[in-house]
């Protein structure tokens, strides 16, 4: 995958790679600019252009836009020694999807406080709920 | 005749599935 790619061959071949490209947009980018329109410009140079009569640059350039749509991923929870899927990815893309809680657990002596570490949410796309709630987050823990 | 081609994308990437015969 190129995000700037450049490839020189007579025209067949490069007609045959254009009918078959793909295009990719970055990950959760529309977290960023949600709806953002990406611009993709493809150029192509004859490079025995100044070979003939009508010596000089023998270009073309086309540019052409692509609406990247907004989809709201599931926030993801971390907590304490859990254990992770190891090809799976959360629906944000960015970690490993969580498999099972740690059996070891934490331990604390009776009657003392214990700090929870290493509790967090993620949501990638918190300014894409759609609705009322966009921007808030709940989150419940039950002891 | 040979051609130059180029590519940019400014939020994504571009792939090529078919590559023969062009160089890189």
């Amino acid at each position: 995958w190129w995000r700037y790619l450049e490839a020189t061959g007579p025209l067949e071949a490069l007609n045959a790679a254009l009918a078959s490209a793909l295009y990719w947009p970055d990950l959760n980018v529309n977290s960023v600019s949600a709806g953002a329109l990406d611009a993709v410009t493809v150029s192509v140079v004859d490079l025995d252009g100044s070979m003939g009569a009508g010596a000089g640059a023998a270009a073309a350039e086309g540019v052409f836009r692509v609406r990247i749509e907004a989809v709201n991923d599931a926030p993801v929870l971390t907590v304490p020694g859990e254990r992770y899927r190891a090809s799976v990815a959360a629906g944000d893309g960015l970690s490993l999807a969580v498999a099972s809680a740690a059996a070891a657990g934490l331990s604390v002596e009776e009657d003392a406080p214990l700090a929870i570490p290493g509790v967090a949410v993620r949501d990638v796309d918190l300014e894409e709920g759609g609705g009322g709630h966009a921007g808030q987050l709940t989150v419940e823990l039950a002891a | 005749s040979l051609y130059q081609l180029t590519i940019t994308s400014e939020l994504g990437k571009v792939r090529l599935a078919s590559t023969a015969n062009l160089t890189f």
